[in-house]
This record gives structure tokens, sequence and C-alpha cells, in this order.
């Protein structure tokens, strides 16, 4: 037995012809939150503190869809969500609905340690941020100018997107498979 | 949608993932990220975390089908996301998962998936697509 991380930035129909200026920062973030977490479980830190720590530094980069690069909702808003467990425990705590909590992970795992309950969603989410002090933000703090586009173009084209299915400048947005008719997929 | 697992050296597992959802989603739309069991779980044998297509994720259960399988089937880790991976629709699911034996399994049906996974032993890997 020996410790192990393993994080993700997303899945999605990534092109192979991602240009580097999109490729290089994600790939840099991956290392930097690698060498995060490696260095913490070997200093002995819990697996716990660790997946925060990590989360809470790919939330902070805006070429991630999480926190800071948040993708937006038809009205153009950011909904955050997040979700934090321990296998020995089964303890666990989620948020949705977020708008202006900086990490949206800590107030999961806030609401895993200080509530008697799993799951706080939108006004009340955002109520017990307030309680607890964490870091807020404005809500623009979010929106980055590619997720603007991207929400124009998810809106031209009327289909709901999963990460990267962006469009590379000049080529035109990449379509899913249709969905068969009773799949309520593109509706949310 | 990140997502990070991580076992300590004391065999402890814990999972976290965070997300924006979807372009374009619905105000009030609920993905799988904070749904415990489709896109996040841990038990005393693995931790998952799952990113893609939050309504396929909800409907197979993605994160706690792993834990499953490895409990009810004693499957070990990779066969079990890999089996779970390839029962959701493709193009759909991606997942990294860790389990109290230090095994990483990083899975997706998706053209790729930002990853990236140590362990103790020193082995690294990151990657984007699947090679």
């Amino acid at each position: 037995m020996g410790w192990a991380l393993a994080l993700h930035g997303g899945a999605g129909d990534i092109p192979r012809t991602l240009p580097p200026e999109s490729r290089e920062p994600r790939l840099a973030t991956l290392r930097r939150c690698l060498d995060l977490g490696s260095a913490a479980l070997r200093d002995g830190r819990a697996a716990l503190d660790v997946v925060e720590l990590v989360v809470r530094e790919l939330e902070d980069c805006p070429h991630f869809n999480a926190g800071r690069g948040s993708v937006l909702t038809a009205e153009g808003t950011v909904e955050m969500e997040a979700c934090v467990m321990e296998g020995a425990t089964l303890r666990c705590g989620a948020v949705s609905g977020l708008s202006t909590v900086a990490n949206a992970v800590s107030l999961a795992r806030l609401v895993m340690e200080k509530t008697p309950h799993i799951y706080l969603a939108f006004d009340g989410a955002e109520a017990f941020a307030r309680d607890q002090g964490v870091e807020t933000r404005d809500p623009s703090h979010f929106i980055t100018e590619n997720n603007i586009e991207r929400l124009r173009q998810a809106k031209a084209a009327n289909r709901v997107q999963i990460d990267y299915t962006q469009p590379l400048k000049g080529q035109q947005a990449p379509q899913d498979p249709p969905a068969p008719v009773d799949d309520n997929c593109q509706t949310g | 949608t990140v997502g990070c697992v991580a076992v300590d050296a004391a065999g402890n597992l814990a999972t976290a993932t965070s997300t924006g959802g979807l372009v374009n989603k619905m105000a009030g739309r609920i993905g799988d990220t904070p749904v415990v069991g489709a896109g996040t779980y841990a038990n005393a044998l693995c931790a998952v975390s799952a990113t893609g297509k939050g309504e396929a994720i909800i409907r197979h259960t993605v994160a706690r089908d792993v834990a499953a399988l490895m409990e009810h089937a004693g499957m070990p880790l990779r066969d079990a996301a890999a089996r779970v991976v390839a029962a959701t629709p493709r193009g759909a699911v991606g997942l990294v998962a860790v389990s109290r034996a230090g095994e990483v399994s990083m899975a997706h049906n998706t053209t790729g998936m930002f990853r990236a996974c140590a362990t103790e032993d020193g082995h690294e890997e990151i990657g984007i697509w699947t090679d």
C-alpha cells in the first residue's frame, strides 16, 4: 500500500488539433496540481485535505470548467457545484447553484463538517457561505470572455455542450450526435 | 469539470469534484457532480470522480457502480472502472479513481480527458487523448 492520486480537468470532444495556446496552460495546471498533491501526500497530509487542496487549485484556473472559468447558463450566469466525500466514514458534502463562492469545494467540505446535512443548494448554500465566512467574489469574477463566446455559439446552434466542445477559431462548432427523441440530455 | 481522488499513506480514501456544469444549461439544472454516487463517491475500497454528460452519469450511477463492482463482485479497480465506462453512452463519461491499495484508473469513452496521476512508487502520467 502507498499513496496515490489522480485528477481530471474534464472530458469531452477534445480535438487532437487543439492548438498549443489552449493545450499548454491546461497541461501546465495539471502538472502543477499533480506536484502539489504529490508533495502533500509525501508530507503525510490526509487524503481529504489533498483532494480539497488540488481541486481548489483547479477551480482557480480559468482554463477549466469550475470556479473561475465556469461555463454559463442559458441566462449568462454561473451556477457552480461541488462535492467532497471521505471513504472511511462515508461522510460527504455537496453544494449547487453557487454564484459568488470562490471555491465551491471548500464550501462542500463545510457542509460535510459543520452541518447535519449532505447537500445545500442555491440561496441556502449562498447563505451558509456567508455564515461560514468563506471567500466570495462578484459573479463577474467567474465569467471569462471565452465562455461568453461559447454561450453565444451554443445558443446560435441551440445546443447544450459538455466540456471541450467549443469550436476552434474559424471553425464550425463540433456537433454532438443527435440524441434520441426520448433523451432529455439537451434540456438538462 | 475538475476532480481529484487520493489515497494517503494510511490508506484513507477521498474524492472531490467541482464544476460549472454545461454550456447553455437551464438555470437551476443540477448535474452529476453534487449527486453523491453519480459523479462523486468514495468508500473504504475506492474513491471516484467523474466528468462528462451529467445526465448520463446520473442515470448510470457511475461512481457508485465502480465501488459496487469492487464490493460485490470482487473486481479490481481498473476492471470495474472500465466496465462502468463501457456501459455508458459513447462520448459521455470519463472518470479518475484510486483504490485503497494505491491502484489508479483513468478511464473515458470521450475523445479525450485532461488527466494526471502519480503514485508513491514514482509512476506519473499526464495526458489528454487515448494514445
